[in-house]
């Protein structure tokens, strides 16, 4: 078995889960925050047998769509003043952010 | 060491987290969404010596106890309408879904 | 690839999130509850390169500190009575809780 963890962005979350579910998978949903952006994305949580894993990640790239997202970064104006002029950046923000862990055991209590 | 991530329904949670501190085990709370019944229930992340995994699986089967929802599920009327009539469609929850990671590195910083 | 689990105190996770990504570093924000005094912390998930480790448990190590807190436990007055006396208790609360896990697979969808 394997433990898959995901991270996604929450405009793909239910589509995602809706994914998961008609293909027969389980799987729980975390709230998280990325860690740049400091704005709210979701993680999931989805054991899987070994045979299945490739399913659960093709489900995934359907799903989940690559991002553009411009953040006004603050930047200095140089020289000794504290003045700060927003600067838009443009980030690209992934899909999904998938790790895959081994599964030493599992039950079902 | 072991890590433990199990997965239980919020109703055992306080007795299976009052259990753990009894038997003298560290561990973590994050709220969590079931994937299926979309609704809450709790993931413990529960770092364990190998020679304790038993008694903390143990712990967890004797606090957590498997119950029977009634959920209504929509189902269409058939034909060309787009009717919905609930129907009320039985789901068994488990006591526990438990996975065991293996450990390579613990630091107390 | 390696999995990095790091529960830590609120008053850091600023100072250590600052820290992440001065260094360059990628990771995802989950809020957490304690097992023991049942009060909030914050469990950060940081994907990181082999080589790149050590690197990122040191800027834990710089930016996590230990702290005293002073519980109040109800302790029994013994006896038949019913009547708890609450007694101060001090618990030390480390700076971080780290697992390190191996990751299979990783993908950037
Ligand atoms: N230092 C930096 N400079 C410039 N741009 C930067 C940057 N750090 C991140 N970004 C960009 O910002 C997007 C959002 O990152 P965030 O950390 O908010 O949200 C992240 C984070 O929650 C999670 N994530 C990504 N890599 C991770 C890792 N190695 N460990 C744990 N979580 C990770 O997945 C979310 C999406 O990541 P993704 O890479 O697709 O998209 C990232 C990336 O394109
Ligand atoms: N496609 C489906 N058709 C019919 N019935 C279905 C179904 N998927 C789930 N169920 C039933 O609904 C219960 C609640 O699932 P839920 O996903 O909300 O809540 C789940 C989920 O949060 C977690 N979980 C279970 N298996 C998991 C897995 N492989 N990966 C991650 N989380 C899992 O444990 C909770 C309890 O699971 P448990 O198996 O005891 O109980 C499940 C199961 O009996
Ligand atoms: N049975 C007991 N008797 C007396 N004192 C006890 C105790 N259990 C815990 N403590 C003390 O209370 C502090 C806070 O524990 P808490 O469980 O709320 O918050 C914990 C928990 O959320 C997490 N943690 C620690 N060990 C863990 C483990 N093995 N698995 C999962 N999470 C763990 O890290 C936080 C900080 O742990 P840390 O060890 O630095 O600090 C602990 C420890 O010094």
């Amino acid at each position: 078995m394997k433990l898959v963890l995901a991270i996604v962005q929450d405009e793909d979350v239910r589509r995602l889960m809706d994914g998961l579910t008609e293909g027969g998978f389980s799987f729980t949903r975390i709230a998280s925050t990325g860690g740049f952006l400091r704005s709210g994305n979701t993680t999931l949580i989805i054991g899987v047998e070994d045979d299945k894993l490739d399913d659960v990640i093709s489900i995934i790239e359907k799903k989940c769509k690559t991002r553009d997202r411009i953040i006004t970064s603050p930047t200095p104006m140089g020289g000794a003043t504290d003045i700060f002029l927003p600067q838009a950046v443009e980030v690209t923000i992934g899909g999904a952010t998938v790790f895959v862990l081994d599964v030493e055991k599992f039950f079902r209590i």
